[in-house]
């Protein structure tokens, strides 16, 4: 009599979790934008036997948005998944994994994101402010007054922006923008960079010191800017992934 | 007949008339919503 085959994974069980978390971590480990994304839900798994100990998986999974920037040395595990009143992003993600004498690998991957719809979030938060455009010209007219004003006021390195992680707009009762950016440190100091910032460079992905920044700009009643950086600290790049593959440039220069 | 009895179970729990002691499986997937769902 033929051995029954196995019955099929459920997306709770003990071995489908493991794939997901592998599975995040791999598409964390190979992004360098935004912001690292935490399991919310395994839509579906499916396992192809190709022999004694050798599965191929194929998973479906739902990742939550967490407000932990993709280069933070924050351990995911540590990281807030963004609250639903905070216009959260999702990522669906289908991912092929490879199960070879008990290892688990990822083979490859794919995710979309999306925010959630403004229509959901009004519905139950109307004064919560919404997700904005990251080429939203109030939104680089922020980061850029907010990264000036650190770099005028530091006396460590001279900050670059790398990328715009998100921005909100209020307009009621006061107008206000508020933003999240990725930083690197350069190599001059802010008073250097007074005399020519031309000459300010990035460092080396080796000798890299990368941070994030959180802005506010209040512009009416009253115009105030409040901004905050934090940088990381030196990081060891992973072997082919680049950290430095994303374009830096000044907001409004085509800042996407 | 055993057989005609297993027959049986399965109209009756097909509709939704479960023998005693009978414990339904959730779904196997999707999985369970860790924090909320968009």
């Amino acid at each position: 009599v033929p051995a029954a085959p196995p019955a099929p994974l459920g997306c709770d069980d003990p071995e489908s979790e493991a794939a997901a978390e592998v599975a995040v971590s791999y598409i964390n480990g190979h992004s360098r934008h935004g912001y690292k994304f935490a399991l919310n839900r395994i839509e579906n798994i499916r396992v192809l036997p190709q022999g004694p100990n050798n599965d191929i998986i194929f998973l479906e999974v739902d990742l939550l948005e967490t407000t932990c920037p993709i280069l933070s040395p924050t351990l995911l595990a540590n990281c807030t998944v963004r609250s639903f009143t905070d216009h959260a992003v999702e990522g669906d993600c289908d991912v092929k994994l490879q199960k070879l004498n008990g290892q688990l690998s990822v083979l490859a991957s794919k995710c979309h994101s999306h925010a959630d719809s403004s229509e959901d979030i009004i519905q139950i938060c109307p004064d919560c402010p919404l997700l904005a455009r990251l080429n939203d010209t109030e939104v680089l007219a922020a980061v850029t007054a907010a990264l000036n004003d650190h770099n005028s006021k530091t006396t460590d390195a001279y900050l670059k922006l790398l990328e715009i992680g998100r921005a909100r707009i209020q307009y009621n009762p006061a107008h206000v923008v508020s933003a999240e950016f990725a930083v690197a440190a350069t190599n001059c100091s802010a008073a250097e960079a007074k005399a020519n910032v031309e000459s300010c460079q990035l460092l080396p992905d080796d000798q890299s010191n990368f941070g994030f920044c959180t802005a506010t700009k209040v512009i009416r009643p009253t115009e105030d800017l409040s901004v905050d950086c934090q940088l990381y600290g030196h990081q060891v790049p992973t072997p082919g992934v680049p950290f430095l593959s994303r374009v830096s440039q000044p907001p409004g220069q085509d800042a996407t | 007949s055993v057989a005609k009895r297993a027959v049986a179970e399965v109209a009756q729990r097909d509709k939704g008339i479960h023998p005693v002691g009978f414990v339904p499986l959730p779904p196997p997937c999707p999985g369970k919503i860790r924090h909320f769902k968009i």
